[in-house]
């Protein structure tokens, strides 16, 4: 990771159901590219980022430091996938379910 | 209708799904797989494939659910029952289909009155008539009743050229019995004459498969609500933040005061002290120790013990007693 960019992106993170205890009841997928964002969101921001207006402002605000106090904006998901589960359910019948906002495509600054 | 494997399974097909077999590809009806796998789980795994690859929405909504059937013998018939109470409120039913196999069986063949014309004549046996239709029957009823249940739909089914899986839609059967909360449903495959259901294995029993659209899905945390089984809090079945109460912590509270004589280093019989005089004096070691092995005194309470305790070691520090041998070792070294 030390070679990350600084500024806010995504970064890569595979989730395997077996490391939180969720694989005795999930048949498919067993891991996931689940992703997640990190990184600064500092005065002045590059486009890449895609600072929402309010991030913008809160950005200068911060920078020019007449309101003590302010953090930086967030580097949050923008973009993300749905993931398919195939699962147990508690009657142990098998249930397909589309989950949203479970992996990360694209990060800003909110 | 849909061609499939016919497959021996056991009933833990499930446990199969979670072994990660990967599901043995359906050549046409004849192949039995040696890793048996039922149907209704063949056909999950189809459904999740096929979302996975190129995010075709199952049925249009976002959930199936599936139901295994649990056969019961109810004179002489076989009854497949489905407990459907494991849907969620905020799932909204799409279509619900049921899945069975049938194959074309004819009544008994009849015999012909066989006239014995020539000695070798063999009796000769009507033709098979047509296959027998069989119907479908559904009931529903809620947990707790142990009628029958409501009627709540029967249809007639064509007789198939040959054994394969069927699905006809019952999402009207369904959604009725669940708007009247009677999630239990039964279903016969009836044919008026003695039920062949007997000898059906269960690897071709039927299922149902419910498509719906979960409206909470959308919510934040919503993979939480089917997929996080354990709560940090429901280990000890406590409130949050509320301290474990003491009836239900099972672990033995052990008290601070010792309640029993503890084994302390003091030697016996420091308790006894010659009578206090009016200052204090230091004892000499023999004044103290008359002999060197002293019969064991009965011990007084702790508190006496160190209220004693603590005054003789204020009076002077206890030298050890030992025999005169041992001293002379002593001295030498």
């Amino acid at each position: 990771q030390w070679d990350e960019p600084r500024v806010c992106s995504r970064r890569y993170l595979k989730v395997d159901f077996a490391d939180i205890g969720w694989n005795e009841w999930i048949i498919s997928p067993k891991s996931f590219d689940a992703y997640y964002c990190a990184g600064a969101c500092e005065f002045p921001m590059p486009k890449i980022v895609r600072p929402s207006n309010h991030a913008t402002i809160q950005s200068i605000v911060r920078a020019v430091g007449i309101i003590p106090g302010i953090p930086e904006p967030c580097c949050v998901p923008d973009k993300m996938n749905s993931l398919g589960v195939l699962f147990l359910d508690e009657n142990r019948n098998v249930v397909l379910k589309v989950y949203p906002n479970m992996s990360v495509e694209t990060c800003a600054c909110r | 209708s849909h061609m499939a494997p016919a497959r021996s399974s056991s009933p833990e097909a499930s446990e199969n799904l979670l072994g990660h077999k990967d599901p043995p590809h359906s050549q046409g009806n004849t192949a039995s797989a040696p890793e048996a796998q039922d149907m209704l789980s063949v056909h999950m795994l189809r459904l999740y494939e096929k979302y996975s690859r190129r995010g075709a929405r199952p049925g249009g909504g976002n959930t199936v659910r599936s139901f295994r059937a649990r056969l019961e013998m109810i004179d002489q018939k076989a009854m497949y029952f489905f407990n459907l109470t494991s849907m969620q409120d905020s799932e909204m039913i799409l279509t619900a289909t049921f899945h069975f196999y049938s194959e074309p069986w004819w009544p008994r063949a009849r015999e012909a009155p066989c006239k014995q014309r020539a000695k070798n004549a063999s009796c000769r046996l009507l033709p098979p008539g047509l296959p027998t239709r069989q119907h479908l029957v559904f009931h529903s009823l809620s947990q707790n009743t142990a009628t029958h249940g409501l009627l709540r739909g029967a249809m007639a089914l064509t007789p198939p050229p040959k054994g394969l899986w069927q699905a006809k839609d019952i999402s009207p059967i369904v959604k009725a019995a669940r708007r009247d909360g009677e999630l239990l449903l039964s279903a016969q495959l009836e044919s008026g004459e003695k039920d062949p259901e007997v000898s059906r294995p269960n690897h071709q029993a039927p299922y149902i498969l419910i498509y719906a659209n979960d409206l909470a899905i959308s919510e934040p945390n919503s993979v939480a609500v089917t997929l996080q089984r354990y709560d940090p809090f429901q280990a000890g079945d406590t409130e949050p933040g509320a301290a474990p109460n003491s009836s239900v912590d099972p672990r033995v509270r052990r008290a601070t005061q010792a309640t029993g004589p503890l084994q302390d280093n003091e030697l016996p019989g420091l308790d006894e002290r010659p009578a206090h005089t009016s200052h204090t004096q230091h004892y000499h070691k023999h004044e103290l120790w008359p002999s060197p092995f002293r019969a064991l005194k009965p011990r007084v309470g702790r508190k006496d013990r160190r209220k004693k305790g603590q005054d003789v070691f204020l009076a002077s520090s206890q030298v050890l007693n030992f025999d005169e041998q041992t001293m002379q070792k002593a001295r030498r070294k």
